[in-house]
């Protein structure tokens, strides 16, 4: 899921 | 999102924000190390190669499009600007970009998640971002007199990675399968080089006196 990916991270 | 990564984001944008009012307002960007400020620029350039194509939220985004702007500005003001840029120490900013940069696209290309371009791009900014406060920290070595405002953008920053670190932690144990070893250690790495600034940081705070690092 992509939410749990760090790309959601500034 | 998580306390710790909202205060994590707000105290970067505080930074930013520190240096842009210092530099505007005070038209001085003494102490300041353009070098580490071109390096953000870069960071954040290959960072969010995926700003208008990957849509996460519009705080995400909105925030992606303020650091990508301050940091421009910032190098803008420091290279261009007629006043700022007299100000600027240039003698003493003498930190090779092409040290960093050059290691870290390698690394990027040697370890990374996925071998597309996106994503070692997205790494070489992960990898560059721990290292670009170097030049910034040899500058603050050498001219040692330190002004409030220079020193509280370090300081934040530091904070802010700090903030970031508690963030990782918090997610490892509420979201499942949240591990992710090249944020992680690129992100401890980062922290770790704050750690000195840190410590004369929190002397000269406690004894309530101008920040001075040794030589």
């Amino acid at each position: 899921c992509y939410k749990e990916s760090p790309k959601d991270e500034l | 999102m998580n306390i710790f990564r909202l205060a994590g984001d707000m105290t970067h944008l505080a930074s930013v924000l520190v240096l842009l009012l210092k530099i505007h307002t005070i038209k001085s960007c003494a102490g300041v190390s353009l070098k580490t400020q071109e390096l953000y620029a870069l960071v954040f350039a290959c960072r969010y190669l995926d700003i208008f194509t990957n849509f996460v939220s519009l705080y995400n985004t909105v925030m992606k499009l303020i650091f990508l702007g301050s940091s421009f500005s910032i190098v803008w003001y420091m290279r261009y600007h007629k006043v700022v840029r007299r100000s600027y120490d240039k003698d003493q900013d003498t930190f090779r970009h092409y040290f960093l940069v050059l290691p870290c696209l390698v690394l990027a290309l040697l370890i990374n998640e996925k071998f597309t371009f996106k994503e070692v791009m997205w790494t070489f900014s992960l990898y560059l971002e721990a290292v670009a406060i170097l030049p910034q920290l040899v500058l603050l070595q050498r001219t040692r007199n330190i002004d409030n405002l220079t020193g509280q953008y370090v300081f934040l920053l530091g904070a802010y990675r700090g903030l970031y670190i508690l963030n990782w932690i918090y997610r490892y144990f509420t979201e499942p399968h949240f591990v992710h070893w090249i944020t992680w250690i690129s992100g401890l790495v980062q922290t770790l080089l704050y750690a000195d600034f840190f410590y004369y940081y929190y002397q000269s705070w406690k004894n309530n006196q101008k920040l001075h690092l040794p030589a």
